[in-house]
């Protein structure tokens, strides 16, 4: 990873790109470019990783200030970027065995963030809708995100965003009854809007489903810990270094607690 | 488009299922509105 160039972590960078003229797209990239903060992007740009805190949090230093910085949100924006900015032109990771999204609906259903009731109906039932409902998507799904769902209902393929970075797939459940139920499938821009941010927030690196033995790597549990990447490392050497080249921070992070500044070292001297 | 790269990522719908019943949740995350009246 560190010898790579970093224009080159994202799948896209392939000699060969699909040129998106799509009205849909440039408009939301160009609602990307209206609310970036430039000041943001320099310090993001030019930081020096200091640690995590926890998955969620994570220190970093520029210039004569130290931060404290939202893994979680600034995640979930690159991956949005990333994801309107190489529309179309995504890598692929292909699960060794397909996943039914039926079983996947099923696991969603039965979790309490669901909200499922009694009155909703069998979860059954939800379930094979859900399965029909993304089978009639799937062609632009694999097109467009290179999401791909074979002719039984089974996710085979997650768009790969970032090199070396596999999305906690513990919130894989959610997410597709999420794709379900949260996305607008009606008009085109939101429809891409919606489905990146589901996606975003899928791929983000999230408490819940980050524990001290994750990898964010695609590592399952069951190897050996001294194999695989522990998460703080994929955060500090993947994503922090994404967030040097990918992210161009909006406006809010400053002022929603995003980004703390936490001290400034001129005003320590006087401490 | 042959310039695709394809990274396998190791998956077992078994062991997933396993895995995913231990997982605890941290309710603090949970989002408020009810996802399934939406289908």
């Amino acid at each position: 990873v560190e010898g790579d160039s970093q224009k080159e972590m994202t799948a896209a960078c392939t000699p060969r790109r699909r040129i998106i003229n799509l009205t849909s797209v440039l408009s939301l990239r160009e609602e990307i470019n209206a609310r970036g903060h430039e000041t943001l992007r320099e310090m993001l740009h030019g930081h020096s990783f200091v640690g995590c805190v926890s998955p969620q949090w994570a220190l970093a230093q520029h210039q004569t200030k130290l931060y404290l910085l939202n893994t979680t949100r600034l995640s979930e924006e690159l991956f949005y970027q990333i994801l309107i900015y190489d529309f179309a032109n995504f890598g692929v990771l292909r699960l060794s065995e397909p996943a039914p999204l039926f079983d996947l609906a099923m696991l969603a259903l039965d979790s309490p963030e669901s909200g499922w009731t009694e009155e909703d109906g069998p979860k059954e039932g939800l379930a094979e809708y859900i399965v029909e409902f993304l089978k009639k998507k799937a062609e632009m799904l694999a097109d467009y995100f290179s999401l791909e769902i074979d002719e039984e209902g089974s996710l085979i393929g997650l768009p790969l965003l970032i090199d070396n970075y596999v999305p906690p797939l513990e919130g894989l459940p959610i997410f597709i009854l999420r794709l379900a139920t949260e996305v607008n499938w009606d008009e085109e821009k939101e429809c891409f809007e919606t489905l990146s941010k589901e996606c975003a927030t899928f791929y983000s690196v999230r408490k819940q489903y980050v524990c001290e033995d994750s990898t964010l790597s695609g590592q399952q549990s069951d190897v050996p810990a001294s194999s695989a990447n522990p998460w703080k490392w994929t955060v500090e050497h993947v994503v922090y270094k994404a967030f040097r080249s990918h992210l161009l921070p909006p406006e809010h992070f400053s002022e929603d607690g995003t980004v703390l500044q936490l001290a400034n070292l001129p005003d320590l001297y006087k401490v | 488009n042959q310039n695709v790269k394809i990274v396998q990522i190791p998956f077992s719908m078994e062991n997933f299922k396993k895995n995913f019943e231990k997982h605890k949740f941290d309710l603090e995350q949970k989002d408020e509105f009810c996802l399934i009246h939406n289908l």
